[in-house]
């Protein structure tokens, strides 16, 4: 699975995910990249958000709206809410997760249980910053 | 004007280290290097978060290293079947698309659901036949499979089949 997750200039953000699915799934099956709220969400008044990882338990857990709910709600930091929303429900939808988000402050969160989270980031003019691996 | 920052990610996984040699991590920080800038461009030109999330992530389908669009995980019948959505933060409009067998880049057909469809979520034919209507690129299925995606589907076939006769005296 890709995603990308956006602020412009002019202060609006936008999201979005793209996937081939898992191997070896059923004909037929949909993951959570098309699905809004699971694989993906924007909103202008409070973040925006692309996952990856296990799609049936993304769908399940509608992680992107996970991340933009204790945001709005519980007004946490756009970290904590990735945090948040990587860790809810881990005992009973057990599976691979990561989050790239970002406020309309232009504060960003990469997340996830995982050891390898291939992303990629970069704010206005600094050096972009590329990594494979979760840990760098 | 305000500060611009682009994120993206190119999938998650639990695995053995092992598994992606240096020439490999290599190949894939490149290619995540390129949809960034492909991304990047766009912002700092002033252009729209809608156009660079695009962009990026049509880099990504177009690279065969990362599953989405050419590269994309077969299904148990050896096809590939893809899907993406995009989202608006500005004004709440969304695309999604699903089940996708010959769309080059199936974010591209979902932006053009978003803003050119009545509809928000289109599947299968119809959204292939949308794709044609549109006029986007359409490939031969051969386009998405690469070699060792159809080596891990074997490997699946093929553990599937041994299973399925372990259970049979």
């Amino acid at each position: 699975t890709v995603g990308a997750v956006a602020l412009d200039q002019h202060g609006n953000v936008a999201a979005a995910t793209s996937t081939g699915g898992i191997e070896g799934k059923l004909r037929g099956r949909v993951g959570d990249s098309c699905i809004f709220g699971g694989g993906a969400l924007a909103n202008n008044e409070v973040c925006a958000a692309s996952c990856t990882g296990d799609g049936e338990i993304i769908m399940l857990a509608s992680l992107a709206h996970e991340v933009y709910a204790l945001r709005k709600y519980r007004k946490l930091s756009i970290t904590k809410a990735t945090r948040a929303a990587i860790e809810m429900y881990a005992d009973k939808l057990q599976g691979d997760r990561g989050i790239i988000a970002l406020d309309p402050a232009g504060n960003l969160a990469i997340d996830s249980n995982t050891n390898v989270m291939r992303c990629a980031y970069r704010v206005d003019e600094d050096a972009p910053f590329v990594t494979v691996w979760k840990a760098e | 004007m305000g500060k611009y920052v682009i994120i993206i990610h190119g999938g998650a996984v639990n695995t053995d280290p092992g598994t992606i040699p240096p020439e490999k991590e290599e190949q894939l920080k490149k290619g995540l290097h390129n949809a960034l800038t492909a991304g990047w461009e766009i912002l700092q030109r002033g252009g729209t978060a809608l156009d660079a999330v695009e962009a990026a992530v049509m880099s990504l389908e177009d690279n065969e290293l990362f599953n989405a669009g050419r590269g994309a995980m077969f299904n148990l019948n050896g096809e590939v079947e893809t899907e993406a959505s995009i989202i608006d933060g500005l004004t709440l409009r969304g695309g999604a698309v699903s089940g996708l067998k010959l769309v080059k880049n199936p974010v591209r057909l979902a932006r053009l659901v978003m803003e050119k469809c009545k509809h928000t979520f289109l599947t299968a034919e119809g959204a292939q036949e949308f794709a044609l209507a549109q006029g986007l690129t359409l490939q031969d299925p051969s386009y998405f499979k690469t070699e060792e995606q159809r080596q891990e589907w074997l490997d699946i076939i093929q553990e599937a089949r041994a299973e399925h006769a372990n259970k049979h005296d």
